[in-house]
């Protein structure tokens, strides 16, 4: 099964 | 002192529908030139929301100094609810305010209901989303992607996005089954937010969770049409047009292990 990601760790925190 | 007039309240009333489910706190951030914005990610921190209401959506707007307004969705809707859609909708604050005016004015009756609706101190993450170079960019009917969106999620958690330079392909497999509907691009000169445009400079295969999806068709009242942008292995982002500005969602993939 395919595991969620967190979208936060794509971006930086501005 | 902020004033922001919209010629009909059920714009401003479908975008809070809209996010409503995904987020329950979040910052309207108000300015003269960009009008108001708002970024917010939802409490698992798989999906964003980023909204720009350009002056445009406004029938009159004035925002004679930067403010943010702390607001509470689950009540504003509750307050959005005692307008009709065709009413004039104004949104007015002060300097430093602590509560939002909500005016509505029925334009054939002399009728007008004020609201004050108390605004929050709330503190959120803001991130940086920088333009980038997508794989994919699909543009289709939102009719059409909210059915499959609603469609699939009865039989999977997980919806599958699969694009080809022939096709888009979204694919379910669940208990009691599999399915896929396949798209092929096509012109409608007619109506034209009828037709399927695909650019591709490479093929994704990407997997979303069909909850969040679900979340994020809410907003198909706001626009006849859809932008997908797919990037292998980052977060896809859906776009609906607004008449000024855009309604956002920025959705992170499921990844095998």
């Amino acid at each position: 099964t395919p595991i969620q990601n967190d979208l936060v760790e794509f971006y930086t925190m501005a | 002192m902020l004033e922001g007039k919209f010629d009909q309240a059920s714009l401003l009333k479908k975008i809070i529908d809209s996010i409503r489910d995904s987020v329950k706190l979040c910052n309207f951030n108000c300015s003269q030139n960009d009008g108001i914005t708002v970024q917010a990610i939802d409490d698992s921190r798989v999906l964003l929301i980023a909204l720009k209401m350009d002056p445009g959506c406004f029938q009159e707007f004035r925002c004679d100094r930067d403010m943010v307004l702390g607001l509470d969705l689950e009540s504003l809707g509750k307050i959005l609810k005692q307008g009709n859609n065709e009413d004039y909708l104004t949104l007015i604050a002060e300097d430093n305010p602590d509560s939002l005016l909500i005016v509505f004015e029925d334009k054939k009756k002399d009728r007008i209901s004020e609201f004050s609706l108390k605004l929050m101190d709330i503190d959120s993450d803001v991130l940086t989303i920088d333009d980038m170079d997508n794989d994919c960019s699909i543009t289709m009917p939102s009719a059409d992607f909210s059915k499959i969106a609603r469609d699939f999620k009865t039989m999977s958690e997980s919806l599958q996005i699969i694009v080809t330079k022939e096709s888009v392909k979204f694919k379910a497999e669940g208990q009691i089954g599999s399915g896929s509907v396949i798209f092929k691009p096509h012109t409608d000169l007619d109506n034209p937010d009828e037709s399927i445009k695909i650019d591709m400079n490479q093929p994704v295969n990407l997997t979303f969770g069909a909850k969040y999806l679900n979340d994020i068709v809410k907003a198909s009242t706001l626009s006849s049409t859809i932008t997908i942008k797919l990037t292998d292995k980052a977060p896809a982002l859906f776009e609906f047009k607004l008449p000024s500005g855009y309604l956002r969602y920025y959705l992170a993939p499921k990844f095998e292990d």
